[in-house]
């Protein structure tokens, strides 16, 4: 919230689109706003009119440069928009950066996404920290309803509940990275980096960077399904691949790469499998171990076919673990399974369990 | 290979960034080494983002100020 949680003393307020950007046509501007309006009104018991004249609550306007706040915008990108906090005059006021070029769908800043921030500006709420709420100051295209627990708990508690609820699926906050429940849902190496993917986020481990850095998958690979399920690097091959599903996606570097996604039963696995909990390559034998609820398969990188005599129990093959992973790493020898809030520490030599930690220990925590 | 951002652009970027988003004072700073009032600035900055807080313009730390974004500020007065 801003300072002293400044809101708007009635819950009916009124907003009035001053111009219109020429990128799109006027209706679909009238759309995107109401539709941002929208998000707000369904979660609070406010309610937004539209006037088409004199002054409203909410005066909203697309200009360039300096245009006339004395908050001058910047040309294309960098500033997108900005909306003043609930109070008189200008408060609440909405404004657009004309020099962007504005859709009603991915492929420019999307406007219903910035109006929907910007509103909550225009109705009390300050910028997030949580890099999965809609009120995070950095621009990301996402589908879907746009708002996060951490938004509706904001506004909640500025204006109440709406009392005739309509059902929402907010997206969950950002998972904590020392939450000593925390579990993984995959992890990889990516050229000497480390990524964990937990929900529909990635933390991104860098050996010159102390602190884990935390981003939305879709905010890198937009075409990435939002939830991964195992993850493997062959760096041979200089290749990750991202399981989702029966599908699997591959990556060079941070780049996708074209041709994919591929049906992870092209490598092998009987169809009857619909999901890869963990994946991992050991580099020492040029197999990749494929692990699906207790059992796991071993894919030949080099054959590209599955190993016969599989799948196996991982009950009697790693004795000590689980008998399920959620997700797998290898490391000079060591295979590291993650399951539930447990890491296990796994000599492939010696054949058993070396160490038990904590599954956010990898994270500094 | 695009020649990197120098120094003196990425203090200018930074220094932008900051008086916008973070009320750093104009005025204030030395040419050469980076004063207490920015650097304070910088460490609002990264904490807000959950950034390593060092105080110093990172790679990481310029990254995030080139990116998309909405102009009100992060922090700071209302007035």
């Amino acid at each position: 919230h801003f300072p002293r949680d400044i809101k708007w003393q009635n819950n009916n307020v009124t907003f009035r689109i001053v111009n219109y950007t020429p990128d799109l046509k006027k209706s679909d501007v009238d759309r995107a706003i109401r539709n941002a309006l929208n998000v707000w009104s369904d979660v609070t018991p406010l309610t937004f009119k539209k006037l088409h004249a004199g002054i409203a609550d909410i005066m909203i306007g697309f200009g360039t440069k300096e245009h006339g706040d004395f908050n001058p915008f910047d040309g294309p990108d960098g500033l997108l928009a900005h909306a003043y906090p609930p109070g008189n005059g200008i408060g609440g006021d909405t404004h657009f950066d004309e020099d962007e070029h504005w859709s009603k769908d991915s492929t420019a800043y999307n406007l219903f996404l910035v109006a929907t921030h910007e509103f909550g500006h225009a109705l009390g709420l300050s910028h997030s920290s949580d890099p999965g709420a809609l009120m995070y100051p950095i621009y990301n295209y996402a589908r879907g309803y746009p708002l996060a627990e951490d938004d509706i708990e904001g506004i909640q508690s500025l204006y109440g509940p709406n009392p005739n609820p309509r059902k929402v699926k907010p997206k969950p906050d950002a998972p904590n990275k020392c939450d000593p429940m925390l579990s993984f849902d995959a992890v990889t190496e990516l050229r000497g980096e480390t990524i964990i993917f937990k929900d529909r986020f990635y933390w991104r481990l860098h050996p010159q960077m102390p602190e884990p850095e935390q981003t939305l998958i879709k905010s890198t690979w937009p075409t990435i399904p939002n939830k991964v399920d195992a993850a493997y690097e062959n760096p041979e091959k200089d290749v990750v691949i991202i399981f989702s599903g029966i599908r699997m996606w591959a990556l060079n570097g941070y780049n996708l790469v074209e041709g994919y996604p591929k049906y992870i039963h092209k490598l092998g696995l009987p169809k009857t499998v619909r999901e890869i909990d963990a994946a991992v390559y050991i580099r020492d034998t040029g197999k990749t171990l494929l692990f699906v609820e207790e059992e796991y398969w071993s894919y030949d990188e080099n054959t590209g076919t599955m190993d016969s005599g599989y799948p196996r129990s991982i009950e009697d093959d790693f004795p000590g673990m689980d008998d399920e992973v959620d997700a797998a790493a290898y490391h000079y020898g060591y295979l590291y399974f993650f399951h539930e809030h447990v890491q296990y520490e796994y000599s492939y030599s010696s054949r058993k369990v070396m160490r038990i930690l904590r599954t956010n220990s990898i994270l500094n925590c | 290979l695009p020649l990197p951002a120098t120094d003196t652009d990425n203090r200018l970027l930074a220094e932008k960034y900051l008086r916008r988003y973070y009320g750093l004072p104009t005025g204030l700073l030395g040419s050469r080494k980076s004063s207490d009032a920015m650097q304070t600035k910088i460490k609002e900055m990264q904490s807000f983002f959950k950034l390593k807080v060092t105080g110093k313009l990172d790679d990481n730390t310029l990254e995030l100020m080139e990116m998309a974004r909405c102009g009100v500020p992060d922090i700071g007065e209302y007035n």
